[in-house]
């Protein structure tokens, strides 16, 4: 190796070196000065645009903040949009209801190879009867079967979240509301909610839509009790309405499997999708709002029903 | 996947039932809770009156 590399003779080319590292410091100084000018247009141009929102909390939160949760989302959701070979739908869906305590009795289709995919079969409806409306009409009623996570009064604008956690009301559903401002007595009820994926109205009211669009960090109790302030960061559809004491809204949350939240009278309504983000950044408030006049003129929104379903959660 | 529901509630002390009280006025009554946390509900149970 040492008489190959001694006999070999070294010619020296003039490589136009001096291009080289002049091209390299051109570039340079063109990223240095586009990220100056990104930077300024940020803090001076756009008061109104909608600052990414980076969520403080521990180690774990950080993690998943890096996540692509958007795009793993819609991924999640096109693998659940597969067509599930005709014999394997059984006891596939036997062993999800397995998982997630499903009652098959209660479901309205009982063959389940009418269910081509399993989004098809999370959006499952019930039998008829099968949740009956609690008879009492000054009963508000649950939109949703799930689980009760916390619920209070609502003082000085700020909703007491799970473990000490608040967020301020006008964060979740966004300022100026639609009629008299919720006075300091009005509770607040927050709700964690399973399959079937479907929501009933609870009371007579009236709706109009806000969509903000935002983070699809996982909604479990674990994350509720490490994330503050996770359903102000979260893409949500807020509906505010009123009803016969006043102000009422029902906010689902989304939510990282599950992503999609479907209004039945809302047919414009796209969540979890680039679309729906862009038109949420695109208005001054970061979310974009739909209000339902048209249906009823004297109502000024929405009329609905006590026990109509109204919509749900949708894979994907 | 959560729902979360804000409303704003009868006027009468929390927890008030509706009547007549002691000096023959009817009041509306408040708001009552029928749930607690960690609660199991179905659609269309009551979650307070």
């Amino acid at each position: 190796l040492g008489r190959a590399l001694r006999s070999t003779k070294i010619r020296w080319y003039p490589i136009p070196a001096a291009l080289g590292i002049g091209f390299l410091g051109l570039a340079q100084l063109y990223k240095i000065n586009e990220r100056e000018k990104k930077a300024r247009r940020e803090e001076e141009g756009e008061p109104y645009r909608r600052k990414r929102i980076r969520p403080t909390g521990p180690w774990q939160v950080q993690v998943m903040s890096t996540l692509p949760l958007k795009a793993m989302s819609r991924l999640w959701g096109r693998f659940n949009e597969l067509v599930i070979p005709y014999y394997l739908r059984v006891p596939g869906f036997k062993l999800y209801s397995w998982i997630f305590g499903v009652n098959l009795s209660e479901v309205s289709e009982p063959d389940l190879h009418a269910y081509p995919n399993l989004a098809a079969f999370f959006s499952r409806t019930l039998r008829p009867g099968v949740r009956p409306l609690d008879p009492n009409p000054s009963a508000l009623l649950s939109p949703a079967d799930g689980r009760v996570l916390s619920f209070g009064l609502i003082d000085g604008g700020e909703v007491e979240q799970v473990k000490g956690m608040t967020y301020s009301l006008d964060a979740l559903l966004g300022t100026s509301h639609p009629s008299s401002a919720p006075n300091l007595s009005s509770p607040s009820h927050l709700f964690a909610r399973e399959t079937p994926a479907h929501h009933h109205q609870h009371v007579e009211s009236e709706a109009l839509r806000r969509h903000f669009a935002g983070e699809l960090y996982s909604v479990s109790p674990y994350l509720q009790r490490t994330l503050p302030g996770l359903f102000t960061l979260n893409e949500r559809v807020a509906l505010l309405g009123r009803w016969r004491h006043g102000f009422f809204s029902m906010t689902p949350v989304g939510a990282t499997n599950v992503g999609s939240i479907v209004i039945n009278f809302d047919a414009e309504l796209r969540t979890n999708s680039l679309l729906s983000d862009k038109a949420a950044d695109k208005s001054p408030n970061g979310y974009a709002e739909a209000t339902y006049g048209a249906a009823s003129r004297v109502l000024h929104g929405r009329a609905l029903g006590r026990g109509e379903e109204m919509g749900g959660f949708r894979l994907g | 996947s959560t729902v979360v529901l804000v409303f704003e509630a009868p006027e009468g002390e929390m927890g008030e039932k509706e009547g007549w009280d002691g000096e023959g006025q009817w009041r509306k009554g408040g708001w009552n809770w029928g749930v607690r946390n960690g609660q199991r509900v179905k659609v269309g149970e009551a979650l307070g009156t």
